[in-house]
This record gives structure tokens, C-alpha cells and sequence, in this order.
């Protein structure tokens, strides 16, 4: 404790030192915050110590992720290799603002067509986007025939191009993807970080409607607002970059090698002496 | 000098509950040597499990003991090593002897919730110690 002098008294004192922050450790002597020094997961974490995100996540988009995760890592966390896919960076936007724009038309199944809008504000200029798909899952207790067929009318209203017509893939009978990628990519690349999209559904039957669903048209005007999923090349340092480890032997934490020209060569596997 | 030998041959050589193996072992690991070791920690401990959704448990290993003199091939070890040994144990002892650190990682996967309430799956480089090293 600080004395009025001024000259500080140390006074063990059990609980306060077993109550230390970890993140006290990591501050820097002077207490000025270069956390820029600090890879990005420091900094991440020693900005939020503690404190729970503002906003919390729809339950369905965190099921969705938690489902990924055990798809990419094992359970004590470590990335599973896989050759699939070479992002390593997975990020789902939940729609900050949607107006619906018209009624559903319930005849042909024409769904209301959605004013969305994402922020994107938490990716980061090093994160360069590899693919991108808006996820629809079903509200309803009964599950959409198999054979659904379904095409939409995108608009992005950031962007330049006209709407076009995308395909949708139902994954399963919960969720429907459409990729939206070559509508993103310009946008993301140029750092536009908030993305107004409406999109315009048709859906029609490739068999008979659902035994024990309701008669009559397809009853699609239960979809959920869609997330906005991205799958990232994050390529600073400290990001985990697959397709490296799986060509070269990385040296212990190491750097890529300078080479007599000093350019940076990847380090090969070293042959023993 | 037979009669001795065959009465000798009865005894057994080696106690029966002699371990050849760990024997050996005591000769190529002594205990306290540098080697990996688990600290396995959740992010609850931590106070951040309210926005690290997975994974649950942590174990990020830790290089703890004794660098030998001669470390050569076990360790990964650069000849520096035993150049800064024999500096030490010769010429100036306020060189420090070689350190026991974790010569090799793996990556790590973190689900986590952003601070707008978006969800991030990203896959950090040299999380998990896998080996150690005397450098």
C-alpha cells in the first residue's frame, strides 16, 4: 500500500496476491497500453478480462458454430488436419436490422423479401475472405421436404453488380445455404464493413408436400432471418496457416528463413547432420 | 573351479522383480531432467468463459528440468549449447546454463463470442508445447 510519504510499504497480503490478474503479468512495466505488442489473441483478451460480449449470440447461429468447431478441432482444441479447407478463420454475422419489405406470397411460395443489414465491423484487414454463403435454418417442428428446390434474387446494395440469381443448397433438413461469395469478395476486399442485402426467395416442391405437413403450398415464410457466414485466410503471424505445415516442417516458432538475397524463403525440413 | 560355477549358475542372477527397462530408463531420462510437462487449465479459471465458448479445457504444456551437459541429438540442441556449458563450467559462471523451453508447438482452435455478439472460430499458431529443447 502507498503511504502518505509516499514511500510504498509492501504488505503481503495472501488473498491479494492469489487474486493477481493474470493480465496484471502481461501489462508492461510503464502501464502504457502498447497492446499492439501483444498477438492478436492477447490483445483480444486483455481488452475483455472479464467482461461478457454486449450483445449475446442467436442460439441457433452458436449451435451451427459449436457444430463446425467439432467438425475442425479435437476436444482438447487442436485443429484437425484436414486438406478440405484452408481458411482458418470462420465468421458468422447475425443481421443487426431486417424490415420486411413486402408480404409472402403463400401461393407460390414466394417468401417476403428481407431488408438485412450486417455489420462487419470484426473482420480484420489481415483476414482475406475465401468464401462466403448466407445460412437459412427452418422454424418449424416439420421438417421441409428433402426435395426442396429454391431459387433467390440477391440484391446487395453496396454493390455494383446487378441481382443475380443464386442457387440454394439445402444441407439437411435444417439449414439452406446460398454462396454469396462473388458478391462479397469485392466488398470485403475494399473494407466496406456494413452490408444491406434483400433477398427474394421461390421455392417450389420437386415431390409431393410433407405426409404430415400441412396441404397445399409450401409453407416457407417461417424461415429465420438468415446469418452471414465468412471463411477467412487470417494471415498475420500468430494465425495457424495449414497449408504451410502441411508442405514445410515449420522450425520451433520460428520465422521463415532469410536467404543470402534476403528474401524470405519458407524454412524446409532440415536434413539431420 | 565347476563346482562353484554350477552352485553359482542356481542363484539368480537378477532379483525377479527387477525392471530391465526402468534400469535403464534412470540412465537415459533422470528424473528431473528438462521434459514436457501438462498444466491443464479451463478458461472458467480464468475468468473467460463467458466469451470462450470452446474449447472447454486448455493444456498448453510447459518445459520444466535440467539441461544435461552433453545434450547432442535428444533435444534438438545446436552445438552452441555445449559451447555455452563449457563457458559456464570453465570459464564464467555468470554465463547461464543452457534452459529447458519448448522447442516445438501446435495450433490451437478457439470458438469465441465478439464483443458485437458475432461468433469467431480461428485457429491460433504455437498454443500447445509439444517438445522441449535446451537452448
Amino acid at each position: 500500500s502507498q503511504t502518505f510519504g509516499g514511500e510504498a510499504k509492501i504488505t503481503p497480503n495472501a488473498e491479494s496476491e492469489s487474486e493477481v490478474d493474470p493480465w496484471s503479468l502481461l501489462q508492461l512495466v510503464d502501464g502504457a497500453d502498447r497492446s499492439g505488442l501483444f498477438p492478436p489473441l492477447f490483445k483480444v483478451l486483455s481488452d475483455r478480462r472479464g467482461e461478457s460480449p454486449k450483445l449475446q449470440p442467436d442460439s441457433r447461429a452458436l449451435y451451427y458454430m459449436k457444430k463446425l468447431y467439432k467438425a475442425y478441432a479435437t476436444k482438447e482444441g487442436v485443429p484437425k488436419s484436414s486438406k478440405s479447407h484452408l481458411h482458418n478463420t470462420v465468421r458468422l454475422f447475425t443481421p443487426s436490422t431486417q424490415n420486411k419489405q413486402a408480404s409472402g406470397d403463400q401461393v407460390t411460395g414466394l417468401l417476403p423479401s428481407d431488408a438485412l443489414q450486417f455489420n462487419l465491423d470484426r473482420v480484420a484487414a489481415v483476414e482475406h475472405l475465401l468464401k462466403s454463403v448466407l445460412l437459412y435454418t427452418f422454424n418449424t417442428s416439420i421438417p421441409p421436404p428433402s426435395a426442396l428446390t429454391c431459387l433467390c434474387i440477391l440484391a446487395i446494395h453496396e454493390s455494383r453488380s446487378s441481382p443475380a440469381p443464386l442457387s440454394c443448397t439445402l444441407k439437411n433438413h435444417k439449414w439452406m445455404e446460398i454462396d454469396v461469395t462473388s458478391l462479397l469478395q469485392p466488398l470485403v476486399d475494399s473494407s466496406e464493413r456494413s452490408i444491406h442485402t434483400t433477398v427474394n426467395f421461390t421455392c417450389w416442391l420437386a415431390q409431393p408436400p410433407h405426409p404430415s405437413g400441412p396441404e397445399g403450398p409450401l409453407h416457407m415464410s417461417r424461415l429465420v432471418p438468415p446469418s452471414l457466414i465468412l471463411y477467412l485466410n487470417d494471415t498475420s503471424a500468430q494465425a495457424y496457416h495449414r497449408w504451410y505445415s502441411l508442405h514445410y516442417q515449420r522450425g520451433p516458432a520460428q520465422g521463415p528463413d532469410l536467404d543470402r538475397r534476403g528474401t524470405e524463403t519458407p524454412r524446409l525440413s532440415r536434413h539431420p547432420r | 573351479g565347476q563346482e562353484v560355477l554350477s552352485s553359482e549358475s542356481k542363484k539368480p542372477l537378477l532379483p525377479t522383480s527387477f525392471n530391465l527397462s526402468e534400469y535403464f530408463r534412470q540412465f537415459f531420462f533422470p528424473p528431473g531432467e528438462c521434459e514436457l510437462h501438462d498444466f491443464r487449465l479451463s478458461f472458467r479459471q480464468l475468468k473467460w468463459d463467458n466469451w470462450i465458448v470452446a474449447p472447454h479445457r486448455y493444456n498448453p504444456r510447459f518445459c520444466k528440468g535440467d539441461c544435461p551437459r552433453a545434450v547432442r541429438h535428444r533435444y534438438g540442441s545446436p552445438v552452441h549449447t555445449m559451447v555455452q556449458n563449457i563457458i559456464y563450467e570453465k570459464l564464467d559462471s555468470s554465463v547461464p546454463r543452457p534452459s529447458c523451453v519448448p522447442g516445438k508447438y501446435s495450433p490451437l482452435s478457439v470458438l469465441t463470442i465478439e464483443p458485437d455478439g458475432s461468433i469467431a472460430y480461428k485457429e491460433y499458431e504455437d498454443m500447445i508445447a509439444t517438445k522441449c529443447t535446451c537452448r
